[in-house]
């Protein structure tokens, strides 16, 4: 098996109301085999329903349905800057091979997918944010204050310098070290979420 | 704006 796939996504400008409540939206999915657009399998519905990491890029999924043209509807959850998402699939067998293998499929499937996903991230971190970062992104605020409120409180004045060295900083004030600790700890976040 | 991801496997 080969498969090809694209994910084309837009996001929204206007987030000012990003804040509020998350509402499901419809992923299209169309399924072409050998190059013809074709109804889309169950082996392939499955891959996308069961197999498929969403959450390791902030996405969840709510319901998969097809339609009578035979194309799927996916029913997500995701980041409200997140506009829309279509996915198109294509698959296609090499002339040899004999035999079908549809768990071979489904890795292949679910593989070529994530790494479409993938492929998104590492363009657009800030929407596809898994959701495990999500939640580490949530102690950002409280551990940057702790530290920082340790450093800038300590009488030795060594310590503190050295503390400002290590973060790049001339000052040693309480705001400049917080706001310096928190960017710092959100691109470490980052960094690792994208690996 | 629109992004684009894509991939390709073959086994």
């Amino acid at each position: 098996w080969f498969f090809e796939v694209c994910f084309a996504v837009t996001e929204s400008l206007n987030t000012t109301n990003s804040s509020t409540k998350i509402e499901p939206k419809q992923m299209k999915v169309l399924f072409f085999e050998d190059c013809v657009c074709a109804t889309i399998t169950s082996t392939i519905l499955q891959t996308l329903n069961s197999k498929v990491s969403w959450d390791r890029f902030g996405l969840s999924i709510k319901d998969v349905q097809v339609t009578d043209t035979g194309i799927a509807l996916i029913e997500w959850e995701g980041p409200a800057q997140l506009e829309s998402i279509l996915l198109v699939l294509h698959r296609y067998r090499s002339s040899q091979t004999m035999l079908q293998s549809w768990s071979r499929e489904t890795q292949l499937c679910k593989r070529c997918i994530e790494d479409a996903l993938n492929d998104l991230k590492q363009q657009n971190p800030h929407l596809f944010c898994s959701h495990s970062s999500k939640e580490l992104q949530r102690y950002v605020p409280d551990l940057s204050c702790c530290l920082s409120k340790l450093i800038s409180s300590s009488s030795d004045i060594e310590f503190k310098d050295s503390c400002a060295q290590i973060l790049g900083l001339q000052s040693t004030d309480y705001n400049d070290i917080r706001s310096s600790i928190t960017t710092r700890l959100l691109q470490v976040i980052e960094d690792l979420d994208k690996q | 704006s629109i992004k684009i991801g894509k991939a390709f496997s073959g086994s």
